[in-house]
Order: structure tokens, then C-alpha cells, then sequence
């Protein structure tokens, strides 16, 4: 399968 | 703070407790949100129970309430679900809360108290977006398919174009995708499938987390799923009443 990805690649931290 | 039944609480803690072992729930006069990553930071969850979603509700300062959801089950579990929930909490003492349990006749009354966790939580801050893609569909209709297709393929593709929404998993032996069209002879809202869109969009998310997502059914008879490419998909389920909602980003597959 592909790779899973990361909310925090995409979301910052408040 | 008094709910009207403990199911809401039940379900809650049901449609989470796969993501997230502890949170906090931060308490103002709006009502109760959390905010959580699961431990492999694939999965951002929100809930939001509103004042509305109350008997009656009361919050003089804003707390925070770090719960550990396994306990928290424990002392659910002891609640009938259409027993009434009171959760206290006193600023001078913010060590534990109170729940008491009361059932319709006020035959039965339990009382319960939960100790709380210093919590070192962190808050994402989630952009506005201009989704590529919005379907709505009733969540039992997509609880089965995203169910059903997991049991194929560990990648799950969700792809919108004209032809409708098309979710397809494959695995080693086996292929599967099911295709869901605007549904236009459905006169109940809540069985309606509705799908909006830009551009035509695919994307692939992991199955088992997508299983976990759809646990929220049993809060809102529909859900929405917002897509926009290489983001995130936002899957909202609204309760009812205007009582709140619970708010899954589940960050996608890529190569």
C-alpha cells in the first residue's frame, strides 16, 4: 500500500 | 452539567476510545469540546456537546478536565442509557469529578466519582478550508460500505467525479468498489445521498482507521465527508437538536 501520512504534516500546533 | 440520557456519553466515549486513551475536555459556558490525537498522529478527533445538548448547564469559570477514558468507561457502564447524567465539577477541588446517575422515576440514584489526570495536551489548529468535495450520506450507508470493504484491502480509495462517489479497496486476492449517486427519489433527508465538487478528486486513507471513524454512526443518523486534494478528510457527524458534533481528520494515504 502507499505510505500513510501524518496530521501533523498537515495541521500545526496551536 | 445534566444530560437527559447517558447514551449521548456512552456513544461519545464508544465512537472515541479506539483513537484516544485520555484527553482533555475543556469547559466553558458554550458546553464541552475535546481535542485529541491518536498516539499514531493519523487521526485528529473533535467532539463538541453544546449547552443545548443539556438538561441544564453551568459553567461559572473555564476548566479543563483531563479524563482517562478506560475509567471513565467503567463508571459509563454503570449508567442505564436513558438514565440522567449530572457531571460536577468544583473549581476548589480539581482533583476528580462527580457523576451521579439518576433514572427516569428517580427509583435509583448512583453516584460516582472520577479522578482526574494531569494532561499535557496539544491543540492543532485546524486551517479553514475550501473543500474540493462534500457527500453526505446517511452513516449506517456508509458505516456498511467502509465495514465492508475493509474486509478487502487495507487501502480504502474514495473517489468523486460525475459518475458519483466511488469507494474502492484492494487487497491481495481481491477488488472492490462501490459506486453511490446523488439520490434523487428519496423524500427523508437523513437517507438522502447529496455529493458536491470542483474537480473531479481521489484519494486513499487506511481502512482500519477509516472502521474507527465510522463508530459514530450510532451519534447522527447522517455524515458528511469533506475531501480536497492531498489533505486531511474531514468526517462530521451532527447530532441531533443542535447538541453538537463529532469531527474526525483523517490524514490520507500517499505516495
Amino acid at each position: 500500500g502507499k505510505p500513510q501520512q501524518s496530521i501533523t504534516s498537515f495541521f500545526k500546533k496551536k | 452539567a445534566r444530560l437527559p440520557r447517558s447514551a449521548v456519553l456512552k456513544k461519545i466515549l464508544d465512537s472515541v476510545k479506539d483513537l484516544v486513551k485520555e484527553t482533555n475536555w475543556d469547559c466553558n459556558e458554550e458546553g464541552m469540546s475535546m481535542q485529541a490525537l491518536d498516539t499514531g498522529r493519523i487521526v485528529l478527533v473533535e467532539v463538541m456537546l453544546r449547552e443545548a445538548a443539556f438538561e441544564s448547564y453551568a459553567c461559572e469559570v473555564p476548566m479543563t478536565l483531563g479524563i482517562d477514558m478506560e475509567p471513565f468507561g467503567k463508571v459509563l457502564r454503570c449508567a442505564g442509557g436513558d438514565e440522567k447524567v449530572t457531571i460536577k465539577a468544583s473549581r476548589n477541588d480539581q482533583d476528580h469529578i462527580e457523576l451521579v446517575f439518576e433514572n427516569e422515576e428517580k427509583e435509583r440514584m448512583s453516584a460516582f466519582e472520577l479522578k482526574l489526570m494531569d494532561i499535557d495536551g496539544e491543540h492543532m489548529a485546524v486551517p479553514d478550508a475550501e473543500w474540493g468535495a462534500e457527500i453526505s450520506m446517511p452513516s449506517s450507508e456508509f458505516k456498511k460500505i467502509v465495514m465492508d470493504l475493509a474486509e478487502i484491502g487495507s487501502d480504502l480509495t474514495i473517489a468523486v467525479s460525475k459518475l458519483g462517489v466511488t469507494f474502492t479497496a484492494q487487497g491481495n486476492n481481491c477488488k472492490g468498489s462501490m459506486v453511490l449517486q446523488p439520490s434523487t427519489a428519496v423524500d427523508k433527508k437523513s437517507e438522502q445521498v447529496a455529493i458536491s465538487f470542483t474537480e473531479p478528486l481521489e484519494m486513499t486513507f487506511a481502512a482500519p482507521y477509516m472502521k474507527m471513524i465510522t463508530k459514530a454512526a450510532a451519534l447522527s443518523s447522517t455524515v458528511t465527508l469533506s475531501l480536497d486534494e492531498a489533505c486531511p478528510i474531514c468526517v462530521r457527524y451532527e447530532m441531533e437538536d443542535n447538541a453538537g458534533h463529532i469531527k474526525y481528520y483523517l490524514a490520507p494515504k500517499e505516495d
